[in-house]
């Protein structure tokens, strides 16, 4: 839907390692 | 005569080919702005201001607005006082580093659709210059993209570039009855490249809240 959307990002993965 | 060279032969060299994301110890959270217009274009912004334009002669309050582009704050009036001045709201993004026209707009165009089961990504660069560059430190003489004499330029901070995606689940029911129309849920993906060898993949989950409905960003009056 059209307008402005604000997101919360949870980062809980990463690679490599 | 007292000169020591390094003779330490290098016996260990990192060999990792993992490119499977692992899980992290903690959680690192940070806010993503995205704007979709009535044609469904999505962008991602830096920052928006919410703002109003000046009421009209005949007294209406004047419509809010949403701005990106700092040249049009002018144009309008804030729409909550502080002391006795009015102020624009303002949200802000995680830091995209944008450049030339993007960072005068205060966005990047998106593709994709932003809709339930589709995604939405953009690619950003962060240039070795940039003043954001988190490499890149201009007091730190090994930093500071100078020779060592500090006359000539020498690229000493890392520019990379990130592959940004928001998946959207294709299955946003829930308990709540916002879910689906006024909160999304999906997967924010980045690919780094640049830093490291293999590019570097982040993962986590995000929740987009629809915080205004206006479909038009930056307009003129």
């Amino acid at each position: 839907a059209p307008g402005l959307w604000l997101g919360r990002v949870s980062i809980g993965g990463v690679s490599p390692v | 005569d007292g000169v020591a060279t390094n003779a330490v032969e290098i016996s260990y060299v990192a060999k990792t080919t993992m490119a499977e994301v692992t899980p992290v110890s903690q959680p690192l959270e940070f806010n993503v702005l995205i704007h979709v217009d009535n044609t469904g274009a999505s962008k991602i912004l830096q920052e928006v201001y919410l703002m109003q334009a000046p009421q009209s002669a005949n007294g209406a309050p004047g419509s809010f607005v949403l701005i990106s582009d700092r040249r049009n704050l002018a144009n309008f009036q804030g729409t909550a006082m502080k002391g006795r001045e009015r102020s624009g709201r303002r949200l802000s993004s995680m830091v995209l580093g944008l450049n030339g026209a993007a960072r005068t707009n205060g966005y990047l165009a998106m593709s994709g659709q932003f809709k339930a089961g589709n995604a939405v990504t953009v690619t950003v660069g962060m240039d070795s210059q940039s003043p954001l560059n988190p490499f890149y430190h201009k007091y730190h003489p090994d930093h500071d993209n100078l020779t060592a004499d500090f006359k000539v330029y020498q690229e000493e901070a890392y520019g990379f570039s990130r592959d940004i995606t928001v998946a959207l689940n294709a299955d946003q029911d829930g308990a709540g009855s916002k879910d689906g129309s006024e909160v999304m849920k999906g997967t924010y993906t980045e690919v780094i490249r640049g830093l490291h060898r293999l590019p570097i993949q982040v993962t986590g989950q995000v929740e987009m809240v629809r915080v205004s409905t206006l479909g038009v960003i930056n307009p003129t009056t």
